[in-house]
């Protein structure tokens, strides 16, 4: 463990949490995209298969559960919450799953380390995690207004997979035959996809103005 | 042999 790595675990951690009580709060999920929420609990779940049979650290247990936990909760909070499920925009919030899920499950299939069920799951969570914030990148063009919870939890989430790209080239140098190429260039794409958000996010940030996104 | 590349990563 490194301290990028603990630092991007940490901001993942509290990306969630920020949006698990804002939901929890506010009982409003406006402005949150349903699509990306289930997307994620598909990552966890296709990332995590092996929670039961290794056992790596009692700290890499408790995190799987709890990203699995709080995934999955935001998707009953928003789906069946009888108070929060009026606040979604189910007609803004169109981006269909399988644009995303078909093509990098193809993908996974073909480009991956070993061609074992485990690893091209493992595979897909990690190329379906890197354009699972898509829709709700989307939605936040749609609705041009942006509350400052739904940003900050966009930005943590950009910037966990940034530090854990400081983590892979941390551990390039430091451990021996480190290479794990597909995971890299998928974390690189997702945090390319982060980037024109970035740049909006600290414009408004630096204007102290309501953060507009470009149509 | 390959040595199974434990994913010790979130």
């Amino acid at each position: 463990m490194n301290i990028f790595r603990l630092a991007g675990d940490m901001t993942h951690l509290f990306s969630v949490l920020v949006l698990l009580l804002k939901i929890h709060t506010i009982k409003s999920c406006a402005g949150i995209s349903l699509k990306t929420q289930e997307l994620y609990a598909l990552v966890f779940t296709t990332r995590y298969l092996d929670i039961f049979t290794d056992f790596i650290s009692l700290y890499n247990t408790v995190m799987k559960l709890i990203f699995l936990g709080s995934s999955f909760s935001i998707v009953w909070y928003i789906r069946r919450h009888k108070i929060v499920r009026r606040s979604y925009d189910k007609d803004q919030d169109t981006f269909r799953h399988y644009f995303l899920v078909i093509p990098c499950l193809v993908l996974a299939v073909f480009i991956n380390h070993k061609f074992t069920f485990k690893e091209v799951m493992w595979t897909f969570s990690l190329y379906l995690e890197a354009v699972a914030i898509l829709p709700q990148l989307v939605l936040l063009q749609r609705t041009r207004n942006i509350d400052n919870l739904t940003g900050q939890y966009v930005f943590l989430l950009g910037a966990y997979r940034a530090l854990y790209i400081l983590n892979w080239i941390y551990r390039h140098f430091t451990e021996p035959h480190y290479v794990h190429w597909i995971t890299w260039i998928a974390g690189v794409v997702q945090t390319l996809l982060y980037a024109d958000f970035f740049y909006y996010y600290f414009q408004s940030w630096k204007n102290n103005e309501k953060l507009q996104l470009p149509a | 042999e390959e040595q199974e590349d434990i994913k010790d990563e979130l």
